[in-house]
């Protein structure tokens, strides 16, 4: 474990936080993409099969048990809590979410480290969790203004991997044989999507602005 | 030590 890995799960533990809040506080989904919320479960429950085999440690599981059960928590909220779901912009969700679920199992069956159920399985989590914000972000740039909350959620989620990327890389430089290349260009390109909600949330921070992004 | 090639990161 490295300061680099660490800040980041913390980073995404504190997105999710935010996003819990969000949803507790304002009794409203408004704003967040149900879609990319169940890409996120399919990401850990694909990712963490190995939970019950392989032990690495209290703090991976505790963390592995955290991401899924919040996760689905979010969308059973969005699906099923009365009050909650009815904020939910259906109309606006329209991302084909399914061609990025496809698109991430073909890939992950093309490019893996090994032919393995649980390393297929593995790549699909690290294909689909790169792509798994873009119905977020199309719904972000239709929805018009941005609150506040639903702006630091994609922030923290957006900023988690490019801590991972600075593991990576350190991790690179101070193990011998270490090697994550497939994460390492998935992140690459995931931390690249966020790129322009970055430029404008940094612009709305500077100009202490609403956050919004051009349609 | 893990076996090689374990996931040990999120």
């Amino acid at each position: 474990m490295n300061i680099f890995r660490f800040a980041g799960d913390m980073t995404h533990l504190i997105s999710i936080l935010v996003l819990l809040l969000k949803i507790y506080a304002t009794k409203s989904c408004s704003g967040i993409s149900r879609k990319t919320q169940e890409l996120y479960a399919l990401v850990f429950l694909a990712r963490y099969v190995d939970i019950f085999t392989e032990f690495i440690s209290v703090y991976n599981t505790i963390m592995k048990i955290v991401f899924i059960a919040s996760t689905l928590a979010i969308v059973w909220c969005m699906r099923g809590h009365r009050v909650v779901r009815r904020s939910y912009d259906k109309e606006l969700d329209t991302f084909r979410h399914y061609f990025l679920i496809a698109a991430s199992l073909v890939l992950a069956l093309l490019v893996h480290e090994k032919f393995t159920f649980q390393e297929i399985l593995w790549a699909f989590s690290i294909y689909l969790e790169a792509v798994a914000i873009l119905p977020q972000l199309v719904l972000l740039q239709r929805s018009g203004n941005v609150d506040n909350l639903t702006g630091q959620y994609v922030f923290f989620l957006g900023a988690y991997r490019g801590l991972y990327i600075l593991n990576w890389i350190y991790r690179y430089f101070t193990e011998p044989h270490f090697s994550r290349w497939i994460a390492c260009v998935s992140g690459l390109v995931q931390t690249a999507l966020y790129a322009d909600f970055f430029y404008y949330y940094f612009l709305s921070w500077k100009n202490n602005a609403k956050l919004k992004l051009p349609a | 030590t893990r076996k090689e090639g374990s996931k040990d990161e999120l």
